[in-house]
């Protein structure tokens, strides 16, 4: 899982609580 | 945790249905300004960002992979002709060549200079990188960073996909990295060594890529001013042509 869905799903699952607004 | 399909969809200016379509891989070519805008949805760093292109491109574009490809005597000589710690790395970060201060540096006491080396492999698996490595943490983030975007420029070359396999099946910190969408940092940045003889080695690396070449990386440590790492290189070299006599 090195390809760009699986970079795509990582980056939105990382995102911090602080900037979901 | 995380943001929803939805919203990242809302943000980029695309519909639900393309977004899933790209994150499940069901979508050929995705064009460069949804990638942007993806990126910005995301809050992506500009290495995030410039990841999602690379990934993107279609594999024509793509950098050719032709594994270990033996490096040209003149990229040995290259290596050899700085005075700072210097290496010639493939697209698995096997190190293919070394100057002397290099593998001074990095070799474990007692071992043999020319033994077979790949960095990332090292860091993870060899206990001696935990003596080595002040920060381990940081070069564990700094080594899977450049990695994944070796994995992404060589999306075919056995070695690097075989040392990703490898790793995910040996390392639980490796697996716990790779799960993330880190890639800053990937190509510079100071770190530090704690050679167990020469003492504090303090350095800053940078790599560079002959273009057009076979993926080949020269990577440099070179000695921060000021903190006493010039006098390790010094005291290796002396230590080494001292044995050497």
């Amino acid at each position: 899982g090195a390809g760009l869905g699986a970079f795509l799903r990582a980056l939105r699952n990382r995102r911090r609580p602080e900037d979901v607004g | 945790p995380g943001l929803r399909r939805q919203e990242v969809a809302d943000l980029a200016g695309v519909s639900l249905d393309y977004y899933t379509r790209i994150e499940q891989g069901r979508v050929g070519e995705v064009s460069p300004a949804v990638l942007t805008a993806l990126g910005r949805a995301l809050r992506a760093t500009p290495e995030e960002s410039a990841h999602l292109h690379r990934l993107a491109a279609s594999p024509a574009r793509r950098r050719s992979s032709r594994a270990q490809a033996p490096a040209r005597p003149s990229l040995l000589a290259l290596a050899d002709s700085f005075a700072v710690p210097a290496a010639v790395l493939t697209p698995s970060l096997d190190v293919v060549a070394a100057n002397l201060v290099w593998r001074l540096l990095i070799t474990p006491p007692g071992q043999s200079l020319t033994r077979d080396k790949n960095l990332v492999r090292d860091h993870f698996l060899e206990p001696y990188a935990r003596v080595l490595v002040a920060d381990w943490s940081l070069g564990a983030r700094a080594g899977v960073a450049g990695l994944r975007v070796q994995a992404a420029l060589h999306p075919h070359d056995e070695r690097v996909q075989q040392l990703v396999q490898e790793l995910l099946d040996r390392s639980e910190e490796f697996r716990r990295l790779w799960s993330m969408p880190d890639v800053d940092g990937s190509t510079h940045g100071r770190h530090r060594l704690l050679h167990p003889r020469a003492g504090q080695y303090t350095y800053d690396y940078e790599t560079l890529q002959p273009p057009g070449d076979e993926g080949l990386i020269v990577t440099l440590f070179s000695p921060v001013p000021g903190t006493g790492s010039q006098e390790v290189l010094d005291t290796l070299l002396a230590e080494h042509h001292r044995g050497t006599e």
